[in-house]
Protein backbone atom coordinates (compact mmCIF):
# COMPACT_ATOMS: atom_id res chain seq x y z
CA UNK A 1 0.00 0.00 0.00
CA UNK A 2 1.37 3.59 -0.57
CA UNK A 3 -0.55 6.76 0.60
CA UNK A 4 1.03 9.89 0.79
CA UNK A 5 -1.01 12.89 2.20
CA UNK A 6 -0.24 16.84 1.58
CA UNK A 7 -2.62 19.72 3.07
CA UNK A 8 -2.25 22.00 0.58
CA UNK A 9 -2.70 20.25 -3.05
CA UNK A 10 -0.91 23.83 -4.18
CA UNK A 11 2.89 22.47 -3.85
CA UNK A 12 1.84 19.27 -6.00
CA UNK A 13 -0.03 21.39 -8.48
CA UNK A 14 3.42 23.59 -9.13
CA UNK A 15 5.37 21.01 -9.25
CA UNK A 16 3.01 19.61 -12.10
CA UNK A 17 3.26 22.81 -13.62
CA UNK A 18 7.10 22.83 -13.45
CA UNK A 19 7.19 19.36 -15.62
CA UNK A 20 4.46 19.15 -17.78
CA UNK A 21 5.59 20.92 -20.12
CA UNK A 22 9.23 19.47 -20.77
CA UNK A 23 7.93 15.71 -20.03
CA UNK A 24 4.78 13.78 -21.27
CA UNK A 25 5.48 11.04 -18.98
CA UNK A 26 7.33 9.90 -16.26
CA UNK A 27 7.69 7.59 -13.27
CA UNK A 28 7.14 8.45 -9.85
CA UNK A 29 9.59 6.48 -7.99
CA UNK A 30 7.85 5.54 -4.01
CA UNK A 31 9.74 4.65 -0.95
CA UNK A 32 10.37 4.97 2.12
CA UNK A 33 11.89 8.28 2.02
CA UNK A 34 9.76 9.66 -0.61
CA UNK A 35 8.86 10.38 -3.87
CA UNK A 36 11.91 10.60 -6.83
CA UNK A 37 11.40 11.33 -10.57
CA UNK A 38 13.70 11.41 -12.85
CA UNK A 39 13.20 11.69 -16.54
CA UNK A 40 14.40 13.05 -19.94
CA UNK A 41 12.77 15.20 -22.26
CA UNK A 42 11.84 13.81 -25.65
CA UNK A 43 14.78 15.15 -27.08
CA UNK A 44 17.43 14.33 -24.53
CA UNK A 45 18.75 17.79 -24.06
CA UNK A 46 17.78 18.21 -20.31
CA UNK A 47 17.13 15.76 -17.36
CA UNK A 48 14.62 16.63 -14.94
CA UNK A 49 14.84 15.48 -11.23
CA UNK A 50 12.60 15.54 -8.38
CA UNK A 51 12.74 14.68 -4.69
CA UNK A 52 9.66 14.54 -2.39
CA UNK A 53 11.03 13.71 0.98
CA UNK A 54 8.37 11.39 3.08
CA UNK A 55 9.30 13.89 6.46
CA UNK A 56 7.50 16.98 4.00
CA UNK A 57 4.03 14.75 3.47
CA UNK A 58 0.95 14.79 6.00
CA UNK A 59 1.04 11.48 6.05
CA UNK A 60 2.93 8.84 4.53
CA UNK A 61 3.20 5.38 3.67
CA UNK A 62 4.97 2.97 1.72
CA UNK A 63 4.91 -0.94 2.61
CA UNK A 64 6.46 -1.84 -0.17
CA UNK A 65 8.33 0.19 -3.06
CA UNK A 66 6.29 1.28 -6.04
CA UNK A 67 7.30 2.98 -9.67
CA UNK A 68 3.99 4.78 -10.86
CA UNK A 69 4.34 5.54 -14.31
CA UNK A 70 2.24 8.58 -15.40
CA UNK A 71 0.73 10.34 -17.87
CA UNK A 72 1.24 14.02 -17.27
CA UNK A 73 -0.54 15.48 -19.12
CA UNK A 74 -3.61 13.29 -17.30
CA UNK A 75 -2.33 13.84 -13.78
CA UNK A 76 -2.38 17.78 -14.52
CA UNK A 77 -5.89 17.42 -16.01
CA UNK A 78 -6.89 15.73 -12.32
CA UNK A 79 -4.60 18.32 -9.83
CA UNK A 80 -6.73 20.88 -11.63
CA UNK A 81 -10.19 19.77 -9.93
CA UNK A 82 -8.30 20.06 -6.78
CA UNK A 83 -8.62 23.95 -4.89
CA UNK A 84 -5.53 25.03 -3.71
CA UNK A 85 -6.53 24.78 -0.03
CA UNK A 86 -7.52 21.07 -0.97
CA UNK A 87 -6.03 18.41 0.76
CA UNK A 88 -4.40 16.04 -1.21
CA UNK A 89 -4.10 12.31 -0.70
CA UNK A 90 -2.02 9.98 -3.38
CA UNK A 91 -2.81 6.17 -2.85
CA UNK A 92 -1.77 3.21 -4.80
CA UNK A 93 -2.53 -0.49 -3.55
CA UNK A 94 0.75 -2.62 -4.16
CA UNK A 95 0.91 -4.18 -7.68
CA UNK A 96 -2.07 -2.11 -8.78
CA UNK A 97 -2.76 -0.65 -12.44
CA UNK A 98 -3.99 2.53 -11.21
CA UNK A 99 -3.70 5.42 -8.80
CA UNK A 100 -6.46 7.41 -6.95
CA UNK A 101 -6.22 11.04 -6.03
CA UNK A 102 -8.43 12.10 -3.36
CA UNK A 103 -8.43 15.64 -2.56
CA UNK A 104 -10.51 17.29 0.64
CA UNK A 105 -11.86 20.56 1.24
CA UNK A 106 -10.73 21.96 4.18
CA UNK A 107 -13.80 21.87 6.24
CA UNK A 108 -14.30 17.88 4.75
CA UNK A 109 -17.86 18.87 3.35
CA UNK A 110 -16.50 18.30 -0.18
CA UNK A 111 -14.51 14.48 -1.14
CA UNK A 112 -13.56 14.06 -4.32
CA UNK A 113 -11.55 11.22 -5.81
CA UNK A 114 -10.41 10.60 -9.27
CA UNK A 115 -9.04 7.39 -10.37
CA UNK A 116 -6.07 7.34 -12.88
CA UNK A 117 -4.78 4.54 -15.54
CA UNK A 118 -0.73 4.09 -14.92
CA UNK A 119 1.67 3.89 -17.59
CA UNK A 120 4.28 0.88 -18.24
CA UNK A 121 7.26 2.54 -18.65
CA UNK A 122 10.36 1.49 -19.52
CA UNK A 123 12.41 4.89 -19.34
CA UNK A 124 16.04 5.18 -18.80
CA UNK A 125 17.59 6.17 -15.96
CA UNK A 126 20.89 8.18 -15.92
CA UNK A 127 23.88 8.07 -13.17
CA UNK A 128 23.81 12.08 -11.93
CA UNK A 129 27.84 12.24 -10.66
CA UNK A 130 28.85 14.22 -7.87
CA UNK A 131 30.24 17.64 -8.69
CA UNK A 132 32.05 20.18 -7.45
CA UNK A 133 31.10 23.25 -9.64
CA UNK A 134 33.11 25.73 -10.40
CA UNK A 135 30.72 28.58 -10.62
CA UNK A 136 27.35 28.83 -8.12
CA UNK A 137 25.12 31.78 -8.78
CA UNK A 138 22.11 32.26 -6.37
CA UNK A 139 19.18 35.01 -7.41
CA UNK A 140 15.99 34.94 -6.87
CA UNK A 141 13.40 32.89 -9.30
CA UNK A 142 11.71 35.97 -10.15
CA UNK A 143 14.39 37.74 -11.61
CA UNK A 144 15.86 34.39 -13.43
CA UNK A 145 12.44 34.01 -14.95
CA UNK A 146 12.65 37.30 -16.24
CA UNK A 147 15.97 37.49 -17.60
CA UNK A 148 14.84 34.42 -19.44
CA UNK A 149 11.91 35.57 -20.97
CA UNK A 150 13.56 39.20 -22.03
CA UNK A 151 16.40 37.84 -24.02
CA UNK A 152 14.35 34.97 -25.78
CA UNK A 153 13.08 37.53 -27.95
CA UNK A 154 16.86 38.32 -29.30
CA UNK A 155 18.00 34.84 -30.01
CA UNK A 156 17.85 30.69 -29.23
CA UNK A 157 20.58 30.78 -26.35
CA UNK A 158 21.60 32.41 -23.72
CA UNK A 159 25.43 32.94 -22.66
CA UNK A 160 25.80 32.46 -18.87
CA UNK A 161 28.92 34.06 -18.05
CA UNK A 162 29.94 34.37 -14.56
CA UNK A 163 33.50 36.25 -12.69
CA UNK A 164 34.29 36.97 -9.63
CA UNK A 165 32.51 40.49 -10.37
CA UNK A 166 29.22 38.97 -11.10
CA UNK A 167 26.75 37.33 -13.81
CA UNK A 168 26.36 38.03 -17.22
CA UNK A 169 23.43 36.70 -19.24
CA UNK A 170 23.39 37.27 -23.29
CA UNK A 171 21.77 37.07 -26.54
CA UNK A 172 22.25 38.19 -29.76
CA UNK A 173 20.08 37.58 -33.16
CA UNK A 174 18.43 39.31 -36.07
CA UNK A 175 17.13 42.69 -34.25
CA UNK A 176 20.53 43.05 -32.31
CA UNK A 177 21.98 42.21 -29.07
CA UNK A 178 21.42 42.28 -25.30
CA UNK A 179 22.98 42.08 -22.08
CA UNK A 180 22.10 41.60 -18.34
CA UNK A 181 24.54 42.23 -15.72
CA UNK A 182 24.22 41.07 -12.18
CA UNK A 183 26.45 42.49 -9.49
CA UNK A 184 26.79 40.16 -6.43
CA UNK A 185 24.49 41.85 -3.41
CA UNK A 186 26.40 43.76 -1.05
CA UNK A 187 23.43 44.03 1.10
CA UNK A 188 19.59 43.43 0.69
CA UNK A 189 16.65 44.09 2.81
CA UNK A 190 14.94 40.92 1.58
CA UNK A 191 17.75 37.63 1.76
CA UNK A 192 15.50 36.11 -1.15
CA UNK A 193 16.52 39.16 -3.48
CA UNK A 194 20.28 38.34 -3.34
CA UNK A 195 22.72 37.37 -6.11
CA UNK A 196 25.37 35.73 -4.26
CA UNK A 197 28.17 34.19 -6.08
CA UNK A 198 30.28 31.56 -5.08
CA UNK A 199 33.35 31.12 -8.35
CA UNK A 200 36.62 28.98 -7.92
CA UNK A 201 37.09 29.53 -12.19
CA UNK A 202 34.92 32.29 -14.02
CA UNK A 203 33.03 29.42 -16.46
CA UNK A 204 31.22 30.98 -19.40
CA UNK A 205 28.47 28.85 -21.59
CA UNK A 206 25.71 28.82 -24.16
CA UNK A 207 22.52 27.29 -23.50
CA UNK A 208 19.12 26.87 -25.64
CA UNK A 209 16.16 29.65 -24.25
CA UNK A 210 13.36 27.27 -25.01
CA UNK A 211 14.94 24.90 -22.02
CA UNK A 212 15.62 27.47 -19.97
CA UNK A 213 11.82 28.72 -19.75
CA UNK A 214 10.89 25.60 -19.30
CA UNK A 215 12.70 25.40 -16.00
CA UNK A 216 10.92 28.57 -14.95
CA UNK A 217 8.01 26.96 -15.04
CA UNK A 218 9.19 26.12 -11.46
CA UNK A 219 9.01 29.75 -10.14
CA UNK A 220 6.13 29.63 -8.13
CA UNK A 221 8.02 26.47 -5.88
CA UNK A 222 10.73 28.86 -4.56
CA UNK A 223 11.75 32.32 -4.25
CA UNK A 224 15.34 31.90 -4.86
CA UNK A 225 16.67 29.51 -7.92
CA UNK A 226 20.53 28.51 -7.77
CA UNK A 227 22.34 27.81 -10.86
CA UNK A 228 25.57 25.67 -11.16
CA UNK A 229 28.16 25.58 -13.93
CA UNK A 230 31.14 24.03 -14.57
CA UNK A 231 33.03 24.55 -18.04
CA UNK A 232 31.82 21.38 -19.97
CA UNK A 233 29.26 19.80 -18.04
CA UNK A 234 25.52 20.57 -18.19
CA UNK A 235 24.07 23.47 -16.16
CA UNK A 236 21.84 22.74 -12.82
CA UNK A 237 19.29 24.64 -11.77
CA UNK A 238 17.78 23.98 -8.42
CA UNK A 239 14.63 25.43 -7.28
CA UNK A 240 14.25 24.26 -3.23
CA UNK A 241 10.94 23.44 -2.53
CA UNK A 242 10.22 24.51 1.67
CA UNK A 243 10.28 21.77 3.69
CA UNK A 244 9.58 18.78 1.19
CA UNK A 245 12.72 18.71 -1.16
CA UNK A 246 13.88 20.17 -4.26
CA UNK A 247 13.97 19.97 -8.12
CA UNK A 248 16.86 20.03 -10.18
CA UNK A 249 17.28 20.67 -13.69
CA UNK A 250 20.21 19.39 -15.93
CA UNK A 251 20.44 21.11 -19.42
CA UNK A 252 23.59 20.55 -22.06
CA UNK A 253 25.22 22.94 -22.84
CA UNK A 254 25.52 24.25 -26.67
CA UNK A 255 29.38 23.56 -28.23
CA UNK A 256 31.05 25.31 -31.22
CA UNK A 257 30.70 22.73 -34.23
CA UNK B 1 26.81 25.88 -31.81
CA UNK B 2 25.14 22.65 -31.78
CA UNK B 3 23.44 21.19 -29.31
CA UNK B 4 24.52 18.34 -27.40
CA UNK B 5 23.02 15.77 -25.85
CA UNK B 6 22.54 14.71 -21.92
CA UNK B 7 23.40 11.56 -22.59
CA UNK B 8 26.43 12.18 -23.45
CA UNK B 9 27.18 13.63 -19.82
CA UNK B 10 25.57 11.33 -18.06
CA UNK B 11 25.89 7.54 -18.52
CA UNK B 12 22.54 5.17 -18.50
CA UNK B 13 22.44 3.06 -15.69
Amino acid sequence: MFEARLLRSSILKKVLEAIKDLLTQATFDCDDNGIQLQAMDNSHVSLVSLTLRADGFDKYRCDRNISLGMNLSSMSKILKCAGDKDTVTMKAQDNADTVTFVFESPNQEKVSDYEMKLMNLDLEHLGIPETEYSCTIRLSSAEFARICRDLSQFGESIVISCTKEGVRFSASGDIGSANIALAQTASVDKEEEAVVIEMEEPVTLTFACQYLNYFTKATSLSPQVQLSMSADVPLVVEYRIPDIGHIRYYLAPKIDD
Amino acid sequence: MSQKSITSFFKIT
